[in-house]
C-alpha cells in the first residue's frame, strides 16, 4: 500500500537544511 | 520539446513530480550558499536561518529558467513538460502563475550567469532577518554583496542605471511570493 507524506513547502525546505547541516557535523 | 500533457497523470502523480523536483533543488542551495564568500564564517545557526528563511526566494530565481514563455510552459527537473493551463486547471495555477509572473520579469532583464549568481547571493543574504544571532555581520555581508552587484551590473550596461534598480526592486516580489506561497502543501509518495 501507498500513503502520502504531506507538509508545507516551507517545513520540506527547513528539513532538508537540518538534515543536510547534521550531516556535515 | 512540445508540451506532454500528461492524459494519464493524476493530478496527484502531478503534483508529486513537482514536490520531488525541491530536494536536489534545495539541496543545491544549501551548496550554493557555502560558497558565497563570507557565508561559511556566519554562525552555522546563523547560516541555518538564512538558508531557512532565503531558500524559497532563491528556488524563485533558480526556477525561472524553466517556464517558457512563448509556449507557456513549464518543465520540471523530471524533464517532463507541462502545459500552464494543464497546471491551473490542477489547481496548482496560484504558486506557478506567482512564479510565472516573477520569472517573466526576471528574464526581461536579460542577466548574465554571473549577475543571476551574485544576485542569488544578495537574495539569500537578505532573508528574513527574525532569529538572526549576529545582524551585523550579516548586514556586512550584505552590503558587500550588493556594492559588487551594482559594480557587475553597472559595468555591464554602463547606459543603464534603472537596470540594478530594477534588479533590487525584485526582492521585494520575492518575499510576496513567499510569504504567499511557502505554505503550500507539497505531497510525496511514502511506500508503507
Amino acid at each position: 500500500p501507498q500513503t502520502h507524506r504531506v507538509m508545507t513547502l516551507a517545513d520540506h525546505i527547513s528539513h532538508i537544511i537540518t538534515r543536510d547541516f547534521a550531516r556535515n557535523q | 520539446m512540445h508540451p506532454q500533457t500528461q492524459a494519464n497523470k493524476s493530478a496527484q502523480e502531478i503534483w508529486e513530480d513537482f514536490s520531488l523536483s525541491f530536494t536536489p533543488a534545495v539541496r543545491e542551495v544549501v551548496e550554493f550558499a557555502k560558497h558565497i564568500p563570507g557565508f561559511s564564517s556566519l554562525s552555522q545557526h546563523d547560516q541555518v536561518t538564512l538558508l531557512k528563511a532565503g531558500t524559497f526566494e532563491v528556488l524563485m530565481v533558480r526556477f525561472a529558467s524553466l517556464f517558457n514563455f512563448k509556449e507557456q510552459t513549464v518543465t520540471f527537473i523530471s524533464g517532463t513538460t507541462y502545459s500552464l493551463d494543464a497546471l491551473r486547471s490542477m489547481g496548482m495555477g496560484d504558486l506557478l502563475g506567482g512564479m510565472f509572473d516573477f520569472s517573466e520579469k526576471l528574464n526581461a532583464l536579460e542577466l548574465s550567469p554571473e549577475e543571476l549568481g551574485l544576485f542569488t547571493a544578495v537574495v539569500l543574504v537578505s532573508a528574513d532577518r527574525s532569529g538572526i544571532e549576529n545582524v551585523n555581520s550579516v548586514e556586512m555581508l550584505q552590503e558587500s554583496l550588493i556594492r559588487a552587484l551594482r559594480t557587475l551590473v553597472s559595468g555591464s550596461a554602463p547606459g543603464d542605471a534603472s537596470r540594478f534598480t530594477k534588479l533590487l526592486l525584485k526582492l521585494p516580489d520575492l518575499r510576496t511570493l513567499n510569504n504567499m506561497h511557502s505554505e503550500k502543501l507539497l505531497s510525496f509518495r511514502v511506500e508503507a
